[in-house]
């Protein structure tokens, strides 16, 4: 079971790196 | 004249309105900066944990079987030392 | 006449100015919180790596040891193995 929450933690760790690729900011 | 400054921001007011904008877009620009390498950083620091994970269980799989083969070893041979032991004595019986 | 948008902006200057530097605030913080976010995760998936490499390197040395034994009770199973042959057919000679 642990190993299945952390792989769905990295899962979502990976989605807001991501997330903050992404976003673009500092345009004004 | 006791707020001097506060007469020179109010005069100055869009003068300084204008800095303000240009320091707080090149802070901003940084500050995006940094944002977008520590994201990058995390995403190949999580790479590299998910690739050392899954040599890991490999690993885990193949130190489990050969301890199965050792206790497996072990056995046959506590079982053909046995044997041997027994055939030696009927050869002397 | 031409630029509608451009006369708008200059009567307003200093308003749009202002609005300008809450906005570019508000991004400031947000971007800083999130870069900051960003780090903390970072460092935290480092960390857990670096406990999972301490225990790859722990797994590859205890396998080293079951992988060096099996390899001497093989040998020391065909050493046995001949010497009993060898017992067994002096036995009948």
């Amino acid at each position: 079971a642990n190993m299945k929450a952390g792989a769905a933690t990295e899962g979502v760790l990976a989605n807001f790196f991501n997330s903050l690729l992404s976003k673009k900011t500092g345009s004004p | 004249q006791e707020y001097p400054e506060a007469v020179l921001v109010n005069e100055a007011g869009p003068q300084w309105l204008q800095v303000e904008v240009e320091r707080l877009s090149r802070e901003l620009r940084e500050t995006t900066q940094e944002k977008i390498q520590a994201a990058e950083y995390g995403l190949a620091v999580l790479e590299e944990k998910q690739q050392l994970k899954q040599r890991f269980d490999e690993l885990e799989t193949e130190h489990e079987a050969v301890r199965q083969e050792l206790d497996q070893l072990r056995e046959a041979f506590g079982q053909a030392h046995s044997a041997h032991r027994k055939v030696a004595a009927d050869g002397e019986s």
